[in-house]
């Protein structure tokens, strides 16, 4: 379902350039889920963004489910990521004046989902999260870890065929991690491919592969270590 | 150094009161290497927020160094805060128009060290957490874990005799988390205080003593695992 082919992104500070993807090729099948490592810095989410088409390449090919990103109008971006991915930023990426609830429903509101049905499928990704006392609070009224709880229910709302989550547990204790990662077998179960960026090793285990990144470049190609 | 009794921190939202923090009673003796730890949500950056003078509390006492905090003027905590406390914020709260290397010298810009002095300072502080290559880029310019290390190297900078650091290593692979931990354990042997919140039991075997959160509670104060 993706292929990237010597992929390379270009950073310019100042007089600097640097190649925050240098020549990555790999290729991901519908349906599986693979997870992405390395050090602080080697790539991961300047991976994940080109990915997810939140941000271009400068050079290589891009081809999400056979159609060619590179070269397409942000119109026609913007429409596959709301019908296509689901995402979770690193950095959550929530709107700080809406409420859980609002944030939860926008994928939605995208989508020309109705109202009623709307609110009833973002109550129900809150509650499968942990957050049913919380669907009312903005993002400053909550903790770090149930922050990031809601951009997880917001990327999974609305059940898109592509998972990516950028160190979805960073901010969780271990067991609201496991339940999390138990949603996103679930999800895996019922055919989503999912793309997990992560640093924890007891994280990777849940997935069938691991993709390792270092300087930019991808290094290695492996399946997941077991427990 | 901290003496605590009997703490209450309650937000309200709407009609709806929650406490935050339900009544506690701790302290920590100067030199003391402390873990705090609990489920998302438990209470522990409320903790932390009171402890740094960053949040009043409710209820109850709270005594650093002598001073009783309740009730002081926001001049004096902000006189507190810049001179006997480093922060590490679990949102990592870097000015976003200021690049790495002003980031990292603010804290001593509000003691008044002269310019050159501090620019070095915070150059040290930079290159011990692996930034070196990266001082004159803005945050929106960095991966999350060169943020996370930026807001450490800002709270680490003065050396001040308290260092409270919310979930520092979050962000972080193991390497370079073991780096981050192994200059916090060099601080702490210079006689530095640190209170460090933590979801890793990895993270937690570098302290002594680990206080445990349920529910705004501490349930537990205990003699950190070992490896
Ligand atoms: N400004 C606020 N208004 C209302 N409720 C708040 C506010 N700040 C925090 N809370 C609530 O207080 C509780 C404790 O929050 P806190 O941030 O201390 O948790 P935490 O233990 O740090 O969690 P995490 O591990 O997810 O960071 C949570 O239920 C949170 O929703
Ligand atoms: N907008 C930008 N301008 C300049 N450099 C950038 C920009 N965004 C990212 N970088 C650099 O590109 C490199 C890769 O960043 P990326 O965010 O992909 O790393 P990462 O693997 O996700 O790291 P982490 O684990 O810390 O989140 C880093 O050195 C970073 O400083
Ligand atoms: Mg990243
Ligand atoms: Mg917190």
């Amino acid at each position: 379902i993706i292929e990237v082919e010597n992929l390379v992104k270009i950073y310019k500070t100042g007089d600097v350039e640097l190649r925050a993807l240098d020549d990555v090729t790999c290729s991901i099948n519908k349906g599986e889920f693979v997870c992405i490592m390395g050090p602080s810095g080697s790539g991961k989410s300047t991976m994940m963004n080109i990915l997810g088409c939140l941000d271009v390449l400068t050079s290589g090919k891009y081809i999400l489910d056979g159609l060619s990103i590179k070269g397409q109008s942000k119109a026609k971006l913007a429409d596959i990521r709301n019908h296509e991915i689901g995402f979770v930023f690193q950095g959550y990426n929530l709107l700080q004046k809406a409420d859980a609830l609002e944030n939860v429903e926008m994928p939605l509101m995208y989508r020309g989902v109705p109202s009623s049905k709307r609110k009833k499928m973002a109550e129900e990704a809150l509650e499968s999260v942990g957050l049913a006392s919380q669907i009312h609070k903005r993002p400053v009224q909550m903790s770090g870890g149930q922050q990031q709880r809601v951009a997880i229910a917001r990327a999974i709302v609305g059940k898109a065929p592509i998972l990516m989550a950028d160190e979805p547990t960073g901010a969780l204790d271990t067991k609201t991690s496991v339940e999390i990662m138990q949603i996103f077998t679930a999800l895996h179960n019922e055919g989503t491919t999912i793309i997990l960026v992560t640093h924890e090793p007891d994280i990777a285990t849940w997935s069938e592969r691991v993709l390792r990144f270092r300087d930019g470049k991808l290094v290695s190609d492996e399946a997941a270590p077991k427990d």
